[in-house]
């Protein structure tokens, strides 16, 4: 464990914290993609599906992270799609999401490090979570704006993986560790939020909020 | 058969 990827996770955590924060203080979940969050919590089904296989006690944090991800994003999906549906903006959150789910796991049984099942849901986990973002970023550039705690949101979720990017510089130098595939996904991720970083760091740093010329 | 990799990360 470095510095880089501990702050990733907690940077992870404090996204997941925000997005059921201001969904639950709100009582509404306006401005937010519920297919993203949909996208997001098959990333971590997926990806932590050993956790459902043998399940080992909860003897350290990583399980208890991953189950925490796992819970906190299917409870996020049931704000979202149950319990405040009626303040879901499903006509501007309309990006079809079998257009990232086919190809992430068509690309999964192509590319992948081994032709294993678990390795196959890994391989997809981490192609659809680099796409999972834009359900959201379409539907602000849809509605043209975003709220000022949904843009903390979206900083807290894209420096994750930014800082993931320098996790992984670290242990290539550090410990000659290399996930390709993870790399090459993760900066495709993290270049998706750019024009969002530009947006945030200008305006809402300043107090301002994110309006897009509609 | 060669190692599954241990993706040991989040």
């Amino acid at each position: 464990m470095n510095i880089f990827r501990l702050f990733g996770d907690l940077s992870h955590l404090a996204a997941i914290a925000i997005l059921l924060l201001k969904i639950w203080k709100t009582r509404s979940c306006a401005g937010v993609s519920g297919k993203t969050q949909l996208l997001f919590a098959v990333c971590f089904i997926t990806r932590y599906i050993d956790l459902f296989l043998h399940f080992v006690s909860l003897y350290n944090t990583e399980k208890v992270m991953k189950l925490i991800y796992i819970s906190a994003s299917v409870f996020t999906c049931y704000l979202i799609f149950f319990k405040f549906k009626a303040t879901y903006d499903g006509n501007h959150d309309s990006m079809r999401a079998e257009f990232l789910i086919v190809p992430a796991a068509g690309l999964a049984c192509l590319i992948n490090t081994k032709f294993d099942a678990i390795e196959i849901l890994w391989t997809f986990s981490i192609y659809l979570e680099a796409v999972a973002i834009l359900p959201q970023l379409f539907l602000i550039s849809k509605t043209g704006e975003a709220e000022t705690i949904t843009s903390h949101y979206l900083f807290a979720q894209g420096s994750y993986r930014a800082l993931y990017i320098l996790n992984w510089i670290y242990r290539y130098h550090y410990e000659s560790h290399v996930d390709t595939i993870a790399i090459v996904a993760g900066v495709v991720q993290t270049i998706l939020y750019c024009d969002f970083f530009y947006l945030y760091i200008t305006k809402v740093v300043k107090g301002q909020k994110i309006v897009l010329p509609a | 058969p060669e190692p599954v990799p241990d993706h040991d990360e989040l």
